[in-house]
């Protein structure tokens, strides 16, 4: 997937670290200090979700060889989502003081395509 | 194009060059807390009143190899301090740590209870609890190890019901920690909705020894009883697994 660096609309990936110490949540989020809130930004032009790296399942790719033959399936346009995520464990007091880890899946976006 | 607009994710949501960039991330802050919360099933942030004994937390986690304390007595989590760990996980796996609490309306010095359900914690399948009690060696001509029988009570949930036995020979060389399995009494209270789990610690031989079972009001924050709740969602079994 692309990285957002300002110098392209396409489908990329805008890293978005926030500290905890920042927005006060480090006096219950015991670890880690931070969270990668990353997301998906621009555009997924037809062309672009051809690009077999950006297909993100497989649906993607008969819908691609379809266009590839002139045969558009209506208005079938192409979204820019996350194709990779990870997990995050997170170490935080809960409202009983208990201190919880836990592993969350899904939490961090990894990459970005069009879909 | 239409179709266009009523995406959100297709293409980006296409800002207003005017909208000030704070406002976008202030915005998007408080979404990003939002997220966060909804993922640790909170409704808002827990408030942290009176913060827990350091020396009780951190012997907790040094127990539990989630954490070592650093020189300037930061606590670094090694798996967890601010790199996410990228491994695949499919199921979402808890580990709760409860620390002993003292009824002050029970004088017995022997009884103590952990709250150990939240808001956050509510759907979860408990897979293992174990109780850490820590065990004191006092100055006595004895020699050799010494052997305790160790009776930990357990009632379960609601009021005036039934108290259950979980007993252990336990041999001592010295000072330590000593668990005890309590994976059903735990489960009893994560199957009724509770939240509190009542216990009373017995020792018998303890006096004859000369060994002290470290409970609460002896002022030893680091010796501290503590609950480990080994959990997962509890849908996670019926969770269509990823192909």
């Amino acid at each position: 997937g692309l990285e957002c660096d300002g110098s392209s609309s396409l489908c990329c990936r805008q890293q978005f670290y926030i500290d905890f110490r920042l927005i006060g949540w480090n006096d219950w989020i015991i670890a880690p200090s931070g969270y990668f809130g990353n997301y998906c930004e621009g555009s997924c032009p037809a062309y672009m979700a051809g690009v077999p790296g950006s297909a993100s399942s497989f649906h993607t790719a008969v819908v691609n060889q379809y266009r590839m033959r002139g045969m558009s399936p209506g208005s079938m346009n192409s979204c820019c989502i996350p194709t990779k995520l990870s997990t995050m464990s997170m170490l935080y007091f809960d409202d009983e003081y208990n201190i919880v880890k836990r592993d969350v899946p899904n939490m961090i976006v990894d990459e970005c395509g069009c879909a | 194009d239409a179709s266009r607009d009523t995406c959100a994710s297709c293409g980006g949501a296409q800002r207003d060059p005017e909208e000030p960039e704070s406002r976008l991330s202030g915005d998007f802050l408080e979404a990003v807390k939002r997220h966060i919360l909804s993922r640790l099933q909170m409704r808002e942030r827990p408030n942290i009143t009176h913060p827990l004994p350091k020396a009780a937390m951190v012997t907790a986690l040094r127990k539990l190899h989630a954490g070592k304390l650093l020189e300037d007595g930061r606590l670094e989590i090694p798996e967890l301090d601010g790199h996410p760990t990228g491994n695949q996980v499919l199921e979402e796996n808890s580990e709760i740590i409860s620390f002993a609490e003292k009824d002050d309306l029970v004088t017995s010095k022997s009884s103590l209870f952990f709250l150990i359900s939240s808001e956050g914690n509510q759907n979860l399948e408990v897979v293992q609890a174990t109780l850490w009690l820590y065990f004191k060696l006092l100055p006595s001509e004895l020699r050799g190890r010494r052997k305790v029988t160790v009776k930990v009570y357990y009632q379960e949930p609601g009021l005036g019901s039934r108290w259950n036995l979980v007993e252990r020979r336990v041999e001592l060389k010295r000072s330590g920690w000593h668990t005890f399995g309590l994976t059903d009494a735990v489960r009893l209270v994560f199957q009724k909705g509770d939240r509190r789990q009542n216990l009373d610690v017995r020792c018998e031989g303890c006096e004859a020894e000369g060994v002290l079972p470290v409970l609460l009001g002896l002022g030893d924050e680091s010796h501290r009883p503590f609950l480990v709740v080994q959990a997962r969602q509890a849908d996670a079994k019926h969770r269509i697994r990823k192909r």
